[in-house]
């Protein structure tokens, strides 16, 4: 059975990357 | 399979994880640490990371991180904290970079370090501002002569030391009106400047201080249109004098224009010293 994740939960974050501080180019 | 006994185990931690922000921390203060020419880097992302053991003690990171062009030059003492990122309208660098960092007793230190330099595209810069100019080779002979020129009317107007070359730093070629902007790093030397006739005998002074100089050159009908605005850094003493206990030594300070300066002062005493803009 595939359980549906609570409603409102947050998506889970990727491990990697990171986060972007500034801004990507 | 569980690993064989003794064997190094792989870890994966997330990008974002305090540890491993650390560790970047201390591969980006390295970058900075060991640059002598161009503009300090910050962190922007993390991209990869793999922790492995190491015998007897402690772990190594294997980092792969991003970074971003700051405007504080690499001879500039402002701490990195108060440095502004390159904003993508004047161009922006980025650094891709491979680390391998070892964390032992709590403290990091870099093992490697290898990076690399590009400017964003020309395509990218002109999509949020198609008016924008962009950067040109440092050896283009506009670039050299504008650099040349705008530093020889620093000296002309400068009743201090007379201040040498450093490096080209950056360049931009703007359209309207048709100049030449250019960002070079200056020395301060043991001549005058008014007095010197042979800039070739003049030499860097013991207690290192530097600039970074500013300059718009446009040509004209009449000869050409020089602006320079230099702002010269606080020296630079060869080692750390010993302080008294209990008195911290001076902090670099960022480098902030002031007003107006028609000549270096030194700070009163028992203040930290200040960039003078000149």
């Amino acid at each position: 059975f595939l359980i549906p994740p609570p409603a409102g939960a947050a998506p889970p974050v990727p491990p990697c990357p990171g986060k972007i501080r500034h801004f990507k180019i | 399979m569980p690993p064989q006994p003794g064997a190094p185990v792989l870890k994966l931690p997330k990008c974002d994880d305090p540890e491993v922000e650390q560790a970047a921390l201390a591969a980006v203060d390295h970058i900075n640490q060991h640059l002598h020419q161009g503009y300090k880097h910050t962190l922007n992302r993390i991209d990869k990371v793999k922790v492995w053991p190491r015998r007897p003690f402690g772990e190594v990171f294997h980092l792969e991180i991003d970074t971003l062009e700051t405007t504080c030059h690499a001879l500039d003492p402002t701490p990195l904290a108060n440095c502004s990122v390159r904003t993508q309208t004047q161009h922006a660098v980025e650094g891709d970079c491979d680390f391998h960092v070892l964390k032992q007793d709590g403290q990091f230190s870099v093992l490697s370090a290898k990076c690399e330099s590009t400017p964003d595209s020309a395509e990218d810069v002109h999509r949020l501002c198609p008016d924008c100019p962009l950067l040109i080779p440092l050896n283009d002979s506009r670039v050299t002569h504008a650099a040349d020129a705008a530093l020889a009317a620093f000296n002309a107007q400068n009743n201090g030391a007379y201040y040498q070359l450093m490096e080209i730093a950056r360049a931009q070629l703007v359209p309207l009106p048709a100049s030449t902007y250019v960002e070079f790093a200056v020395g301060a030397t043991d001549c005058v400047a008014k007095e010197v006739t042979d800039p070739t005998k003049c030499n860097l002074l013991a207690e290192k201080q530097y600039g970074l100089c500013k300059a718009t050159v446009a040509e004209k009908l009449a000869g050409e249109d020089v602006s320079v605005t230099c702002t010269i850094f606080p020296t630079q003493p060869a080692a750390p004098q010993p302080q008294p206990d209990g008195v911290a030594a001076p902090a670099a300070e960022p480098a902030a224009p002031a007003a107006d300066a028609a000549a270096p002062a030194a700070p009163p005493a028992g203040q930290p010293p200040h960039p003078q803009v000149l």
